[in-house]
């Protein structure tokens, strides 16, 4: 999948099986990311677990869960709301399209957490303070989390090596399906761009998920992800980003 | 920090009792510190370094520690009070630790916001 981080790097990532993006004293958000093809390196998210931990007078703990084709609209316990205390309602769950869009407001956190299902896959998004975000109790043995530190050098994938081979044989080195040949640069570039007109990153991340897995419906993945930035992102200059995070050796990765 | 507001909702239910001598009043006194104990947990984000907060969070612990009082019990009811005004949109007895933007306005410049995103594949 395709990260933004809290500092705005972009990375594209393997991160197969669970990993964490969020762990702090309030929040704790893991994904599980699976194949899209059998074999493929190329993963996407199929599971999000997201758990509210208990908060004074406001919220009870509260788990939510979404996986592929089952994106609820309320916590595990069939709740929609922090529970007994007081400030329950601090925490709520409300959903935008059945099956499809969700959005968590946690306002005693300050945080707004987006759940899509598009196509089979899903996507996350947060909008959080960053006291929230550096409010762990061991800053020195804080773990790795994804939404701050990125993924780990061993696992991101270097959309250089990617785009300089043919759309065949980059089909072959992913291993995806017959659908993942379907797709030229040409091809690739001209559907993303119905969606998204600016060549950002987004842009890129579109065409690089057309000519891996051939599924269109990671064009509206990306024009979603694009979406939520720019109602959760603080600073509306930031919204389109063309630099890729520098890669694993410290090489600067290209420019768009 | 709003340590004062806590130590003036203790005394203030504490005077109202008698000299907490026979055994209802013992525990009627244990519920009062486990009240006062919560509204100085409540304030902990803002009042930290704060010396009133200090003494009353020590100040708790003894006092629970000479009354035998322990520190999972009941609480005293929170008291029925006028909302603020920016309160009128949202539930009368949600705790003012509830709302992060409020809270965070009253003690500091606006909040800064960071976003996080995971899509595709």
């Amino acid at each position: 999948p395709h990260l933004r981080t809290f500092t705005d790097t972009f990375q594209t990532c393997k991160i197969q099986g669970a990993w964490p993006l969020i762990d702090n004293n309030y929040l704790n958000v893991q994904v599980t990311n699976t194949p899209v093809h059998p074999g493929s390196t190329a993963t996407a998210t199929s599971k999000i677990t997201i758990i509210f931990k208990n908060f004074q007078e406001c919220v009870d703990q509260k788990v939510y869960q979404a996986e592929m084709d089952e994106l609820p609209a309320a916590f595990v316990d069939g709740s929609k709301n922090g529970g007994d205390k007081s400030g329950a309602n601090s925490l709520k769950i409300i959903e935008k399209v059945s099956g499809q869009h969700i959005e968590i407001q946690a306002k005693y956190i300050g945080t707004t957490i987006v759940v899509r299902q598009v196509g089979r896959y899903l996507t996350f998004a947060v909008r959080m303070p960053e006291e929230v975000v550096n409010a762990v109790e061991d800053k020195e043995n804080q773990g790795l989390y994804l939404c701050l530190q990125g993924c780990p050098q061993n696992q991101q994938i270097d959309f250089r090596t990617f785009h300089s081979q043919t759309p065949e044989t980059g089909s072959r080195r992913h291993g995806t399906g017959s659908n993942g040949s379907s797709f030229t640069p040409q091809m690739a570039g001209a559907k993303c761009k119905e969606k998204l007109p600016v060549e950002d990153l987004y842009f890129q991340s579109c065409v690089f998920d057309l000519l891996t897995t051939g599924d269109v419906n990671f064009t509206l993945a990306a024009y979603y992800a694009f979406e939520d930035v720019k109602v959760l992102h603080s600073n509306k200059d930031k919204l389109h980003l063309y630099e890729r995070t520098t890669f694993g050796s410290g090489t600067a990765a290209p420019q768009s | 920090c709003k340590i004062l507001k806590c130590n003036s909702e203790f005394w203030s239910t504490t005077s109202n009792s008698h000299h907490h001598t026979g055994a209802e009043d013992s525990v009627e006194f244990c519920t009062a510190l486990r009240t006062y104990a919560h509204c100085t947990r409540r304030t902990a984000r803002y009042c930290r370094g704060d010396l009133a907060y200090h003494s009353a969070v020590h100040g708790i612990d003894d006092l629970m520690s000479q009354h035998n009082c322990s520190k999972d019990g009941p609480t005293s009811q929170p008291r029925v009070r006028t909302p603020p005004p920016w309160d009128s949109q949202e539930r009368s007895d949600s705790p003012e630790i509830c709302h992060y933007e409020k809270n965070f306005h009253r003690h500091s410049a606006t909040p800064n916001y960071t976003h996080c995103g995971l899509f595709g594949d």
